[in-house]
């Protein structure tokens, strides 16, 4: 464990926090793509197939953690807060990323069985799992700035593991290529997210693409 | 470099 790696686990756990506290206290999940949180939710599922495993009591709460709380916004999103989710924002095509990322995981994959090929698949698929949401928000041209929040933390969860992976490179010859190549494009679907959430909201402005 | 990958992040 190093400062990097847990400033960004800790930045995706607020992540969700702000995620949930957006839609408890607005009481809608308006602006929240349900493509988007279900993605999320078959990423942790079929990367913590190895939940059993034993690595570390924070390695397996955050594993915990993550399942159920990605299950459990599905719950709030389609049922209890059914009524202000409006598919007709959340047009964006998953099958085609489940598709490639299942292909392009049996191909690329580090050793060919059934929990590896799943691993690598839930990596691929979380790089690309926030484009339904970027494609929401693109499509309405604006978002609350709770939503923002939550995206942001999402994206600097992910920019720091970047930062980890070359702390780990110099100090303990750690090498991911899989891990590198997917969390280097998963940040830089962010960058024009960044770059608008920097210009308006920390300048205390709404969230509006130009 | 290992073959049996460990995945010790999250």
């Amino acid at each position: 464990m190093n400062f990097f790696r847990l400033t960004a686990d800790l930045m995706h756990l607020l992540s969700i926090f702000v995620l949930l506290l957006k839609i408890q206290k607005t009481r809608s999940c308006s602006g929240i793509s349900f493509k988007t949180q279900l993605l999320y939710a078959v990423v942790f599922v079929t990367r913590y197939l190895d939940l059993l495993k034993w690595i570390s009591l924070y390695n397996t709460l955050m594993k915990i953690f993550f399942i159920a709380s990605s299950i459990y916004i599905l719950y709030l999103m389609k049922i209890k807060f059914r009524a202000t989710y409006d598919p007709s924002q959340d047009t964006f095509r998953i099958e085609f990323l489940l598709g490639a990322c299942l292909l392009l995981a049996l191909v690329f994959n580090y050793t060919f069985t059934f929990i590896e090929v799943l691993w690598t698949f839930s990596i691929y698929l979380e790089a690309v799992a926030i484009l339904p949401q970027l494609f929401m928000l693109s499509r309405t041209g604006e978002a609350e700035t709770i939503t923002t929040h939550y995206l942001f933390a999402l994206g600097a969860y992910r920019g720091l593991y970047l930062l980890n992976w070359i702390w780990r490179f110099y100090t303990e010859h750690h090498i991911d290529w899989i891990v590198w190549v997917a969390g280097a494009i998963q940040t830089a679907l962010y960058s024009d997210f960044f770059y608008i959430y920097y210009k308006k909201v920390l300048h205390g402005q709404k969230f509006e693409l130009p | 470099h290992n073959t049996e990958h460990k995945h010790d992040e999250l």
